[in-house]
C-alpha cells in the first residue's frame, strides 16, 4: 500500500523582496522564519509552532491563508521522507 | 594481486596491521591492495588542505582518531540548529553511523589509536542531520552548508532499500545539487558522493534511488575482499566506482572508528565505500585543486578498474571503458587518481542536449518488448547544446502501469551499448507507474552522442493481474549530457593512459647525502697529468683537462665540487648541501641539516634538509619549530600560526591554544566576546545576545546562559517576572535569581509545597494545596475520624484520599 504522507509544521516559501519581506509575511500569518535554505535565494524556512509537529493530514487554519497571498510565489508544506542509513 | 611492498610504510594505530585494503601485511602471501592508497600516500599526498563533510547523524567530534582533523566550520546540526555535530547518544548507539563513515575518510595517522584515514590529513566536519525529521527543507539545507569552504560532501544514506520504494531528491534538495555543482568550491563545483543501496537481498535497484541516480551525484558500489558481490549490493547503471567493503563472514571487513571513542570492524555495507572514494578524491584535489565535480568523474572513469572483481555482465563500450552494472568503471585506484589529476586538464564545458518521444501511447504488452526509438544529432544544430562525446545519458520515462515491479528497462545507444536502467523488483507492488522518474547511465560514457537509441521495455508479470489492464509508455524524454569536443584529446597530449605512472622525482637531498667534502685536502692539488689533446668539458678553466668530462678539469671557470677522496669535478651552480664560495670558486659544505646556506654556520642556512624545519628567526634548521610556529612538511619551513594562535599544527589556522582575548572553537581561535556578546559564525564576530541575557550562545532568548540584570531565568530563558505556575526563588550556588516550578496541578503558589493560591481547572485548593475535584462522595463520620485521627490530610501521598470530603464534614 502507498505510504501516507506525514506532514511537518515547516514550510519552504519563495518570496522576493528580501530577508525583511520575508520576515513581514511570516509574522502575518503566525509563522516563524528560520531564515534562508542553504544557498537558495528567495526561499526561506517557515515554522509555526501552534500547527501540530506532524500529522498525516493537512492542518488547516489561519496560517493556511498564506497559501493564498500574492506575494508567495511558491510554497510547500515538509513532509517527513522516510531516509535510511546505508 | 600485488605483492608485498617492501618499501613498507607502518603505523602505530593499533587497527592498522587489519586494513588489508590499504596495504599487505604478511610478507609471505599476495594481499588486495589494488586500491593504491598507500602508493598515493607514498606520493606525498594525504589530503592536506582539503574539506571533507559526512552527512548523517553528526560525528564524534572529541573521538582521539578524528579530534586533530575536525574541521568546526565544515560542520553543522541541522537537527538542532546549532554548530556543534555531535550525535545524540542512547543505549542502543543509534547514531554512530556519521562517525564510522568519517574515520574513514580522515581518522589522524600514527597516533595510537583505532585505524588510519584514507586521506589521514584531510579535514574533517559533520552535518547532523538524520536525527530528526527528514525533509525536503532539511536535505537543501545540509547539501548547501558552506559551499565555498567545503570540498566534498559524502552521504552513506537514501530512501528506503526495501526493493519498492521509488524515491529520491525533492524540488529544493535538486536545487541545492545544482547550486552545489555551479557555485560551490568557487564555481569548480562541489563533489558529492553516494553509497549506493543496500537492497540487494530486496531484489532492490539503486535506480529507484534518486540520490545516487543523480548526474551530481558520485554512486559508489561494494566489492568483497575476493572480488564478489555482497549479499547487500544492488545493481545500477548509474554506479561509477567501487570499493571494498564487508561481505560474508569468512570475507575480512573494515575497520573505522566508532562511537564513544571505540573502534570497530562491524558489517559496513556500501556506507563505508563512499567516504573511502570521498578520500580518494581529497588525495586527488591535494594533488590538483583546481579539478571541477565533472573532471572527478572523469579521472574516477579514466582511472577504476575491474581488476579482480567478478561479474557476468563486464562489458567494453565503444569508447574501451570497461563497466559494470555492479560496479561501474570499477575498483578506484588511489594512485592513478593522484597521478592523473596531477597533469589534469580541465575537461571542456558540458553541454545538455534534450530530445523528447512524440506524445503517442505505447502500450506495454506482458510477455513481450517494447522497442522505442529517438534519433538523436546530439543538437549539433545547436553550438551551446552540441553534445558529441557522451558523460551522463539521462531518460526521463511516464509510465503508467499496474505492477511497477514486473518492470525491465534497458536502454541501446547508438554504438549498441545496452544499459539497463531497471531490473524487476519482486517486492514492488505499486500501482504508480513511474512519473517522469528519471534513470541515468554511465555505461556509455566517452561514446559517440549521435545516432538513433533504443529504449527497451519488458513486462514480465511475476503474479497474477488482470490481463486488461495493459501497462502504458505515454513519453519518454532522453537527455544528453556530454562535451563537443574530445574530453581529452582538445587539450594535447597531457592525459596519458592512467596506468602509465608517472615515476617521482627522487629526492635532491638522497642524491645529496653521499658526497662529503673534506675539510682538510686542498681543491687545486697537485695531480701527475697525462697527455690529452681532445676538448675539454665547458666548465673547465684556463688550465685545460686530462680527459672529456667536467671531473677532468684541471680548473673551474664557476665552482669545484668534491675532493680527491670523492674525486672533483666542475660545476656552474653549487648543488644542494652547498654554498657557492666565489672568492675561492668552490662549493662548500652547509652546516648539518641545511638543504641551502650562504655559510657554513647553522645561523646560515636558507633552506633544510628533509626531516627538519628552517626557522626564519634564527636562520636555523630545526627538529621542532617552537611555540607560535607550525612545522609545514611541504616547505620544511617553520610557518607562523595565525596571529589569534599562540600554538598550533599542520595549518597557521588549526590552532591548538589561542592568544589572550580568544578561545578555541574546534580548532579556531575565536575572540572572547564581552558579557552579552556571542561569537557569530557566520558573520565570524561578536554579536549581541538577546537583551534578556548577559550571556549566551546565541542570538535568540533560548540561548542565554545567564539572564541579564532584573531577569530571571526560568526554563532556558529570562524572564522579567515569573510566570504563571513559576514562583521566583534562589538556587544554591547559583547568584542569580530563577523561577522555580510550582507544585503539581498548581496554576499559582507563592513558594515551595504546599504554598498554592490558585489551582489548575479541576483542581480545588484545599489547605494551600490542589487536589483533585473527583474526590470520594461516601465518606462516614467514622470514616473522617479515622482521617483526621491519622492526619491523613498532612500526609501527600493522602492528601486526595478523602481530605475535602473531611473537611468540609468539619
Amino acid at each position: 500500500s502507498p505510504s501516507r504522507n506525514v506532514f511537518t509544521n515547516h514550510w519552504a516559501v519563495r518570496i522576493t523582496g528580501g530577508r525583511e519581506e520575508a520576515d513581514k509575511l511570516a509574522s502575518k500569518y503566525g509563522f516563524t522564519n528560520l531564515g534562508q535554505i542553504g544557498g537558495l535565494d528567495d526561499h526561506y524556512h517557515f515554522h509555526h509552532s501552534r500547527v501540530v509537529r506532524r500529522s498525516t493530514f493537512v492542518t488547516k487554519g489561519t496560517h493556511s491563508f498564506i497559501h493564498l497571498d500574492p506575494k508567495v510565489h511558491w510554497i510547500q508544506q515538509q513532509v517527513v521522507k522516510s531516509r535510511v542509513k546505508r | 594481486y600485488a605483492r608485498n611492498d617492501l618499501n613498507f610504510v607502518y603505523f602505530n594505530d593499533p587497527k592498522w596491521s587489519n586494513m588489508w585494503y590499504i596495504h599487505c601485511n604478511d610478507k609471505n602471501s599476495r594481499c588486495r591492495s589494488e586500491m593504491n592508497i598507500l602508493a598515493a600516500w607514498q606520493r606525498g599526498y594525504t589530503g592536506r588542505n582539503v574539506v571533507v563533510t559526512i552527512l548523517d547523524d553528526g560525528i564524534e567530534r572529541n573521538h582521539p582518531d578524528l579530534a586533530q582533523n575536525y574541521d568546526q566550520l565544515a560542520s553543522y546540526d541541522v537537527n538542532g540548529n546549532d554548530y556543534d555535530p555531535t550525535p545524540r547518544y542512547d543505549s542502543s548507539n543509534e547514531n554512530k553511523h556519521g562517525t564510522r563513515c568519517a574515520g574513514e575518510v580522515a581518522a589522524v595517522a600514527n597516533n595510537s589509536h583505532c585505524i588510519v584515514g584514507v586521506a589521514y590529513n584531510a579535514r574533517i566536519g559533520g552535518i547532523r542531520m538524520l536525527d530528526g525529521d527528514v525533509t525536503d527543507v532539511v536535505e537543501a539545507k545540509s547539501l548547501g552548508i558552506r559551499p565555498d569552504y567545503i570540498d566534498i560532501y559524502s552521504a552513506s544514506w537514501g530512501p528506503d532499500d526495501d526493493g519498492k520504494t521509488v524515491d529520491g531528491p525533492g524540488p529544493l534538495a535538486k536545487q541545492a545539487f545544482e547550486m552545489g555543482i555551479k557555485k560551490g568550491r568557487k564555481g569548480l563545483g562541489s563533489i558529492f558522493v553516494w553509497a549506493s543501496g543496500n537492497g540487494g537481498r530486496q531484489g532492490d535497484h539503486c535506480s529507484c534511488d534518486g540520490y545516487t541516480n543523480s548526474i551530481y551525484t558520485i554512486s559508489v558500489s561494494s566489492s568483497t575482499e575476493n572480488g564478489n558481490k555482497p549479499w547487500y549490493l544492488e545493481v545500477c547503471s548509474s554506479t561509477l566506482a567501487t570499493t571494498y567493503s564487508s561481505g560474508e563472514f569468512y570475507d575480512r571487513k573494515i575497520v573505522t572508528t566508532d562511537l564513544r571513542q571505540r573502534c570497530t570492524d562491524g558489517h559496513t555495507g556500501t556506507s563505508v565505500s563512499a567516504p573511502m572514494v570521498a578520500g580518494v578524491i581529497a588525495l586527488a584535489l591535494e594533488a590538483n585543486p583546481l579539478i571541477t565535480w565533472r573532471d572527478v568523474q572523469h579521472l574516477l572513469v579514466k582511472t577504476s578498474r575491474p581488476v579482480h572483481l567478478k561479474a557476468n555482465d563486464w562489458k567494453t563500450n565503444a569508447a574501451g571503458h570497461r563497466v559494470s552494472h555492479l560496479y561501474g568503471f570499477g575498483l578506484v585506484d588511489a594512485e592513478a587518481m593522484v597521478v592523473e589529476a596531477k597533469k589534469w586538464k580541465n575537461v571542456p564545458p558540458q553541454h545538455t542536449c534534450t530530445k523528447m518521444s512524440d506524445r503517442r501511447t505505447r502500450y506495454i504488452r506482458a510477455d513481450q518488448k517494447l522497442n522505442a526509438t529517438i534519433t538523436s544529432t546530439g543538437c549539433g544544430e545547436k553550438a551551446d547544446q552540441h553534445v558529441v562525446y557522451l558523460e551522463h545519458v539521462v531518460v526521463r520515462v511516464l509510465i503508467v502501469h499496474p505492477r511497477r515491479g514486473d518492470l525491465e528497462i534497458s536502454l541501446i545507444s547508438p554504438s549498441g551499448t545496452r544499459s539497463q536502467l531497471l531490473a524487476r523488483r519482486l517486492f514492488d507492488n505499486s500501482n504508480q507507474g513511474f512519473r517522469n522518474w528519471e534513470f541515468m547511465t554511465v555505461h556509455c560514457w566517452g561514446e559517440k552522442a549521435e545516432g538513433q537509441w533504443t529504449l527497451e521495455i519488458s513486462d514480465s508479470p511475476s503474479q497474477l493481474r488482470n490481463p486488461e489492464v495493459l501497462g502504458k509508455l505515454k513519453e519518454w524524454t532522453l537527455i544528453l549530457y556530454g562535451t563537443s569536443q574530445h574530453p581529452y584529446h582538445s587539450h594535447g597530449s597531457q592525459h596519458s593512459r592512467s596506468r602509465m605512472l608517472e615515476i617521482p622525482d627522487p629526492s635532491p637531498t638522497q642524491d645529496l647525502r653521499s658526497p662529503e667534502p673534506s675539510q682538510g685536502p686542498p681543491e687545486h692539488e697537485e695531480e701527475e697529468e697525462e697527455e690529452y689533446n681532445g676538448t675539454c668539458d665547458s666548465e673547465c678553466g684556463d688550465q685545460g683537462c686530462d680527459g672529456p668530462d667536467a671531473d677532468h678539469c684541471l680548473n673551474c671557470i664557476h665552482f669545484s665540487l668534491g675532493n680527491l677522496k670523492t674525486g672533483r669535478t666542475c660545476v656552474s651552480h653549487c648543488p644542494l648541501g652547498y654554498f657557492e664560495d666565489t672568492e675561492a670558486r668552490r662549493c662548500r659544505r652547509c652546516h648539518r641539516g641545511c638543504e641551502r646556506c650562504v655559510g657554513r654556520n647553522s645561523n646560515e642556512c636558507l633552506s633544510c634538509r628533509r626531516g627538519l624545519f628552517f626557522y626564519v628567526e634564527d636562520n636555523a634548521c630545526v627538529e621542532a619549530c617552537p611555540a607560535g610556529y607550525f612545522a609545514d612538511d611541504g616547505q620544511r619551513r617553520c610557518m607562523k600560526c595565525h596571529e589569534n594562535c599562540l600554538t598550533c599544527v599542520r595549518d597557521s589556522d588549526r590552532c591548538t591554544a589561542c592568544n589572550d582575548g580568544f578561545r578555541l572553537a574546534g580548532m579556531t581561535c575565536v575572540p572572547e566576546c564581552g558579557n552579552g556578546t556571542f561569537f557569530n559564525l557566520e558573520e565570524m564576530k561578536c554579536s549581541p545576545c538577546h537583551m534578556s541575557c548577559s550571556t549566551c550562545t546565541g542570538p535568540r532568548m533560548e540561548e542565554c546562559l545567564q539572564c541579564a540584570q532584573d531577569f530571571l531565568q526560568q526554563d532556558w530563558r529570562c524572564v522579567q517576572t515569573c510566570s504563571p505556575g513559576y514562583y521566583e526563588g534562589e538556587a544554591a550556588g547559583y547568584p542569580q535569581r530563577i523561577c522555580r516550578k510550582c507544585e503539581d496541578n498548581c496554576l499559582r503558589c507563592q513558594g515551595p509545597g504546599a504554598s498554592c493560591t490558585q489551582c489548575k481547572d479541576g483542581y480545588n485548593l484545599v489547605s494551600r494545596t490542589c487536589i483533585l475535584n473527583a474526590t470520594c462522595n461516601n465518606a462516614d463520620e467514622v470514616f473522617c475520624e479515622m482521617v483526621k485521627s491519622n492526619r491523613l490530610c498532612e500526609k501527600k501521598l493522602f492528601r486526595q484520599f478523602c481530605c475535602k470530603t473531611c473537611l468540609m464534614a468539619g
